[in-house]
This record gives structure tokens, C-alpha cells and sequence, in this order.
């Protein structure tokens, strides 16, 4: 029903410019209708603006500009809707150092309602996991998993680095 | 705790019967480039039923069974079983503990189970209502998601919403 | 050495006159996200000759002109200027240094440049011609590139490999 | 015309097949034609089997996998029409820290024949320049470039950090 979708949307959009402030330290974004008079079917655009910079187009943000509003959109979501658990697979790849540490506060404050199952590279967000698994390829192209402390993860990619 | 424990055995590069145990807080999954950190991922989607193959990165279903390496012969079968603690009642069933379980066949042929009694892909998707998880699900973060989710059209972003509203 | 400096004036995030000077090997550029990186290198790719926007993630071609901040307002041209040695003569021109410049300005109107007399595009991409430079050069990869690469159908694979071949 | 396109392919699939198992410290990689018959118009595919693995389409290799792949394809046009410079933007951000390895390796052969300009978040990648310029915006919008030393570079992203 029409009010059903426009509180939830109102909900989002709300939630969704809170937690983008809070990533890129400042600046603003919205969720918009693209026909106001047509709620039930129409499209819904992403408006960004970084601190200091001036709204253009999504396209021109950069690859870590992006990853961060993608981040928002996701959390936004959880932050009205949360689930049990969330899996995320190096959804902080495209991150540099400073916005990495935003990630990983943003993720300890909603691991308190759900669980999360992270993919990363990055040594830095790993060192806020619970529990570290690593996973390799002893015997070619058969997986297998093994559990690991976090300083035995970083010489994981020495140790196979060692038999490649 | 919710999720308790990921079951892999011969879904793509896990020929052999993999156990993860899951904690509760944050679960970090490391390794090298091609090892097998998003094949666990997309194991997760397909036991929650998603339906298309190319979602999995693959062209056909069958697709995700191990297919052999240069030392092993393909496998006849895949399966994943997800176990999760159900004690306060998160899922609509009367048990404490739930488990999900999918198999594939190279034969296309496909079968689903809660806690061992084979069910139908419609009985998964029913007990996952309402809880945000499912196929499609905004909490399954799939490597490369980001320029999907930013560079989709209005209208397509508009059906994610909806499912979520 | 063949790249002795990029000037870029104007041209995106860069608002005020920005000059780097590349050495003999390789020039690493480091930054924040969202710092101006790949910025440098769609000038390159523009100054070149690119006459798509989109590949430059715009819309229009006046939309690599810096648009202002909070504190500055929109500049009216953009302009950007790379200059090579030429002591080899790699380059079909008389001059032992070798200026290519490019100027947009908000009404569309473009200006390209070779040691600041006035030429036309068709100049510019004919001094290239040869050099495996010029636009949709497989010497120049952009952030993302990947995707499409190995994405494309065999179809437009076959038009990259005819260019080089 | 026909000859000059096969000998150009011939020698573009041998400089590929090179590349590639260099990058993958083995396995096998071709460039195939999709009708043999119609060289002048026939599409071309890429195949590519990692180490130990077995070949399946290029869409279920991993992440970074599939960016060797794509390094494997541009060095090899390089090395047989090399370029007075080569421009690479984050072409490392998929790669673990055993294959940044390999691809230093492949920038430190590449560079004695041409100049490259690389962007990257990787502070073992930016170890092998021989000059770093740091971008920052430290006016909010305005980019502007700072040279610097590499141990310079790591504080880089402290110091912005730290004004943030
Ligand atoms: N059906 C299958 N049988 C055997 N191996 C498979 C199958 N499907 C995929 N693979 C292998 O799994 C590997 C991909 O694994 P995955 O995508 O999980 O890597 P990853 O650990 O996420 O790596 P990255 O860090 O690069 O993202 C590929 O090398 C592929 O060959
Ligand atoms: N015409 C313009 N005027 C002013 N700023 C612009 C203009 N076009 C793009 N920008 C800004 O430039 C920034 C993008 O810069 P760029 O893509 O170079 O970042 P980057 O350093 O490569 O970051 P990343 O590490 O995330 O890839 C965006 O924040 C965008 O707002
Ligand atoms: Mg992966
Ligand atoms: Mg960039």
C-alpha cells in the first residue's frame, strides 16, 4: 500500500543519511523519488555529496566514493531491518586506511544485533574479528579450511608464499 | 548466535567435507587469491535457495558441483547444510536447532532438507520470510555488489526496495 | 624517459594549476579516496583525445570541468597539458619537446593544442597513430578496467586485438 | 588482411600464454578463436586454467584470479608493442599479498622499455617507484599534488587521519 511504502521509504531515507555522515565524516546524501506523484511504481535515485564537494552525478565519485555509499545504502537497511547474521565478501577492498577504520567501527557497533561473516584482505579489519578462519589450497584446487590465531594469519600468506 | 556452522562437501573447490563453526561478533575468513573464501559465500546463497546459476557465477547449476583437478576426478554431487541455533524461535519451527541442506546432482536434479526430512525449495523460502535472509538478500554482500547496487537503474533499485519495504 | 609532465588546470578536482613531473621508471601516485587520483589519469586519457564522457564517468564532456566546492565556485574552462621528450623522434614532429594541450569550455566548445599553436583533434590522434597511445589505449588501464576486459563478448575482444594487431 | 591478422594473433596467444603462467607460477591460458573458419570476423575467447585447477568458463575464477588474467592480457600486448608509457590505475587492488609480489616483479622487468604512472593503495606495490606523489585534498574539493619520500607516503595517510 501506498503509506505502508512511503513511511518505510521515509524510514530509509532517514537511516541512509545518517549512516553516511557518519562514513564520510560529514557531507550529505538522499534517497530520491524520480516521480514524486507516482510513489507505487516510481524508481528511486541515490544523491551523494561528499564533505566540501558539490553534488554531481554517483558515476564521478571515486571507487572508494562508491564503496562507502554502498556500505550506507546496505547498513541503512540493516540499521530498520536487521538480520540474524550478514556476510560481507571484501566489501572493503576499494577502502584506504582512514575510511577502513570507519568500516570497522561501523561494524562493531552492529555486531551487537547481528553476526557477521566477513570476506577481507585487509589486515586491519581482521584484526576486529571474533574468530579467524583461513582458508587455502594444500593439495591444487581442493579447499580446505583451517582455523587460525590472528598473527598465524598474517604468516598464512608467508607459509603459502613459501610452497609457491 | 544465530548461524552455528557451514557444511561444505563438494560444492566447488570443497571436494572434501568442510566445517566452519561460525562465533558469535564477527567471523574473518582470510586467504589467498582462488583459494575459496567467496565459493563459502555463494555456498550460503545457494543453500538459501537462489535459483540462478549465473548469480553463482556459473552458466548452469550444475555448475557449482567440484569438477575435478589434475589429481581428482569430478564429483556426482553437491551439498551444503547450514545449522543454526533456533532457540529463540527466530524461525518458524519447533525445533532448538535448525539445520538447512541442499544437494545438486549432475543431473540437474536437486533436493532440499530441514533437519535431515527432505522439504520443498517453496518450504526454505517460507521459513526465511520476514527474516531479511533468503535469496536476494540485502545482508549477503557479494564481491563486486558495489557497482551493481550503485549502478542499476531507478526502477531496479526501486524492486530492491520494495522487498525490503 | 618519454613523459616529462602533466599539467592539469581546472580539469576536475583539480581547481587550481597542478603540475607533476614523471621520472625514468616508475611514478607511483598515492592518496585518500577520492583524493584526485584517477582524476590525473582520465586527464591523460582526455587530453589524448577520449571523446566519450561516459568513459570518463560523465554524462556530458563539460562535466570535467571543476564545478566548484563550497567555498569556490565553478571554473569556466578546464585545460590540461602533457609534456614528452622527443629527442628520439618517436613523435612525427620537428621539435625535440613535444607539448599536447586540450581546453573545454562550459558552452562545449573544445581546443586542442601541440606546443600551444591550435590544432585540430584529427592532428592530435594522427601524431599518436602508431604509438599504441591515443584513445582506448590498452596502454592506459583504468580503475575497473578488469570487469570489462574479461567481460566483453569475443565479439568486442576481436576489435581490441584488431586495433593492436 | 588475413596473414597479417593470424601471425599478429599467433604471437599475441605465445606472448599470453607466457604472461599468464608467469603470473600464475603455472597453469595454462590461450586465446582461442570462436570460428575458426571466419578468422577475419571470428569473435575471440579467453581461456584460462589456473595450477592444479580445471578449466571452467572465466566467470568462476575468484577475484583475483581474474585480475592476473587481465594483467596477463595487457602485458602481453605490451611486450610485443610496447608503449613509450603505460599508465595503470589500481590494476593490483584484487591481489593478495603473493601476487602484488609477482606483479612488482613484472613492473620492475616492464619499466626498462617503458615509463609507467601507477596508482595504488598498496604500500608494497609503491616500495618499487622511483618517485611518489601524494594527492590530497587537504582544501576540501581541491586536489592538489605533493612529492614524496616513501616512508613519507605511509605517514601520508596517517597525518590526513589525524586533520580528519
Ligand atoms: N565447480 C568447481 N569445481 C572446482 N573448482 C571450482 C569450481 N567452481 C569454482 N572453482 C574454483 O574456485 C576458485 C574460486 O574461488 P573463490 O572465488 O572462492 O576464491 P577467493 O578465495 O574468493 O579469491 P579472491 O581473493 O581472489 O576473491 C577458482 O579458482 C575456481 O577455479
Ligand atoms: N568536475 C568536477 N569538479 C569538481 N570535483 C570533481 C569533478 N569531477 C569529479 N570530481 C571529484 O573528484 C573526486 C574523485 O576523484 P578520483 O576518482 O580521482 O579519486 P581517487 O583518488 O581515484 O579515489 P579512489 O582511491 O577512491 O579511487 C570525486 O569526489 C568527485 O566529486
Ligand atoms: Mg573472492
Ligand atoms: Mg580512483
Amino acid at each position: 500500500s501506498r503509506e505502508l511504502f512511503v513511511s518505510s521509504f521515509e524510514a530509509i531515507r532517514k537511516s541512509f543519511r545518517k549512516i553516511f555522515a557518519r562514513m564520510f565524516d560529514g557531507g550529505r546524501a538522499d534517497l530520491i523519488l524520480v516521480d514524486e506523484n507516482d510513489v507505487l511504481n516510481s524508481g528511486i535515485n541515490i544523491m551523494a555529496e561528499p564533505p566540501g564537494k558539490k553534488f554531481q552525478s554517483i558515476s564521478l565519485l571515486s571507487g572508494g566514493e562508491r564503496a562507502l555509499v554502498a556500505i550506507s545504502v546496505i547498513f541503512a537497511i540493516l540499521h530498520l531491518k536487521p538480520t540474524p547474521f550478514v556476510v560481507l565478501d571484501e566489501m572493503d577492498a576499494p577502502l584506504d586506511d582512514d575510511n577502513i577504520e570507519r568500516f570497522k567501527r561501523l561494524l562493531l557497533d552492529f555486531k551487537e544485533v547481528s553476526q557477521f561473516l566477513i570476506v577481507s584482505h585487509s589486515k586491519s579489519t581482521l584484526e576486529i574479528c571474533d574468530a579467524l578462519y583461513g582458508v587455502t589450497m594444500e593439495e591444487q584446487g581442493v579447499s580446505k579450511v583451517v582455523s587460525v590465531a590472528f598473527d598465524e594469519a598474517a604468516s598464512l600468506f608467508i607459509r603459502e608464499e613459501e610452497e609457491a | 548466535r544465530y548461524l552455528k556452522t557451514i557444511e561444505l562437501d563438494g560444492f566447488k573447490s570443497f571436494a572434501v567435507k568442510t566445517t566452519l563453526e561460525c562465533v558469535d561478533g564477527i567471523t574473518g575468513i582470510v586467504g589467498a587469491n582462488g583459494s575459496g573464501k567467496s565459493n563459502i559465500v555463494e555456498a550460503i546463497k545457494w543453500v538459501l535457495g537462489e535459483q540462478s546459476a549465473k548469480s553463482l557465477r556459473g552458466e548452469k547449476m550444475e555448475d557449482v558441483i567440484f569438477n575435478g583437478t589434475q589429481n581428482r576426478s569430478p564429483k556426482g554431487m553437491a551439498e551444503v547444510t547450514l545449522t543454526f541455533s533456533n532457540e529463540n524461535h527466530w524461525l518458524p519451527l519447533d525445533f532448538n536447532e535448525v539445520s538447512i541442506g541442499r544437494r545438486i546432482f549432475r543431473s540437474g536434479e536437486g533436493q532440499y532438507f530441514i533437519n535431515k526430512s527432505r522439504v520443498r525449495l517453496k518450504d526454505i523460502v517460507e521459513i526465511f520470510l520476514d527474516t531479511g535472509i533468503g535469496r536476494d538478500s540485502y545482508a549477503i554482500f557479494e564481491q563486486g555488489k558495489i557497482d551493481r547496487l550503485l549502478s542499476e537503474s531507478p526502477e531496479e533499485r526501486r524492486l530492491l526496495f520494495e522487498e525490503f519495504a
